[in-house]
């Protein structure tokens, strides 16, 4: 079973658009994937047409009761994906976890209690806080989604700082799977030059597909869909279908 | 003394941009201004040309000793504008306080101890948690830039509930001074749409004036200057004049 957490402290940098699309990807593909939502705000949750208002139980609980998972996760109108789903509770959650023994190894222990799924991909909230933390202790790769910005390189080496601590002290075996480059202008200089930036310092860590600018994928969610369904020929929906094969063969090996 | 949250918990809208703009714009009209960095990932801070990793006292300082702000604010290269600087260290903060006596209310206590400033601008992280809710305790009004999509209007609503629970609790004065988009694109029809809704449901609070996509404005911060001095007849900078004027119009009333 392959954990991967997609995350970034930065805001706004396609987690979730990445999230969805990559999940929804390898499940059309045939894999049993599971797409967990650990953000307050339930964007992949909406993002896949679940109304976060009329959930009974959420990734909330889950965190409190762990051997809960099974009863909350759902279907979504995607054969082979199912969502863990978020919601506004969760923000009580960051405060309730600071008192709780463990608190960092909720969501590990919850996926221990879950079968035979081949992918679980984990959206985070912007931020290096508890819920991340969860996600990264109970992941074994993390996909780090990027624009190509100023304030965008600045926070990675904060990332990476914050992944070294966590593999020091609490999930050894956690590595980065990769970087992928997101709302992609090739017209503009400020993106070639954070590239090459990139390009330099961490090679082989950034993925050959770069997902470009693309309307359709901002329209996707208000429509409940991933962007292969929603608009299969886009230039959004193909980068997605080039990233998701890279993805996959790239993770053979973690 | 006019004091003004920049805020909203979806990621990326622009909050950042907004607050060095505005509080930038303000100090060039002649007005003693303030630019409070509240979010660990220190954008606004480095956005200013301050680098975050030299500093040796930090807003974090000031939430821990309210009375120690004066000796922590720093000039810029900008006439009339000063800063209190954040960096990672913050992080610290969001598990410290949870145990701290008063805790929503430590920034409040510390601009207690200011002297003669005419604005406080404070850029808030894209989060509900503790650093937010300080900010929000400790303004008379909050601004709200958002970006014209589907994520963006849906944690519209989400951020209402938290402004009228903390108006209700703990700080009884607060008001939405505004609405401003930003990144506007006007080829695109969600961009249109999702205005369309927002002018609908919140008219007034809206402001006129639209911040376009414009290069220029993410060039700025990676040679730590606003817009105004960086690219003085960009786009960009034309729409952030003409929004520092409707501001300080608006912030007349409040
Ligand atoms: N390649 C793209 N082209 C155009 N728009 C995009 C693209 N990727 C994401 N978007 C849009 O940009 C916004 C930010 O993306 P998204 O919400 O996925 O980022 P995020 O990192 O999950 O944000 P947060 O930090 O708030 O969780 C969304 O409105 C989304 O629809
Ligand atoms: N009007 C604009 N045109 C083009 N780029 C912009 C504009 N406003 C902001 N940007 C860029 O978009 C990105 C997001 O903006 P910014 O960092 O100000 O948002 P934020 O809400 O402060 O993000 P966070 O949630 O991480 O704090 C940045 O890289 C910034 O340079
Ligand atoms: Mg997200
Ligand atoms: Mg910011």
């Amino acid at each position: 079973m392959h954990v991967i957490a997609v995350t970034n402290q930065k805001g706004g940098v396609g987690k979730t658009t990445t999230a969805i699309n990559l999940s929804s990807g390898i499940a059309l593909r045939g894999k049993k994937t599971l797409l967990i939502d650990i953000d307050p705000q339930g964007n992949a949750t909406s993002g896949l047409g679940i109304d976060t208002r009329k959930l009974e139980r959420t990734v909330y609980n889950v965190l409190l009761n762990p051997e809960q998972i099974n009863d909350t996760i759902l279907n979504t109108s995607i054969d082979n994906l199912y969502i863990l789903p978020s919601n506004a509770d969760l923000v009580g959650a960051e405060i309730e976890l600071v008192t709780v023994e463990k608190r960092e190894f909720r969501l590990k222990n919850a996926i221990n209690h879950l079968m035979n799924f081949d992918y679980i991909i984990i959206d985070c909230p912007p931020s290096l806080g508890i819920l991340t933390l969860n996600a990264i202790v109970a992941s074994k790769s993390l996909l780090v989604p990027m624009q190509s910005e100023y304030y965008s390189l600045e926070g990675l080496s904060r990332l990476l700082k914050t992944i070294k601590m966590v593999k020091k002290e609490l999930n050894p075996s956690i590595e980065i799977i990769g970087i992928v480059l997101t709302m992609y202008d090739s017209r503009n200089n400020l993106a070639k030059c954070v590239f090459e930036e990139i390009k330099n310092h961490f090679g082989e860590k950034l993925f050959n597909t770069i997902i470009p600018r693309n309307v359709k994928l901002s329209e996707a969610p208000s429509h409940g869909q991933p962007i292969f369904t929603f608009e299969p020929n886009s230039r959004g929906s193909i980068s997605y279908q080039l990233f998701v094969n890279e993805f996959l063969e790239r993770s053979k090996h973690y």
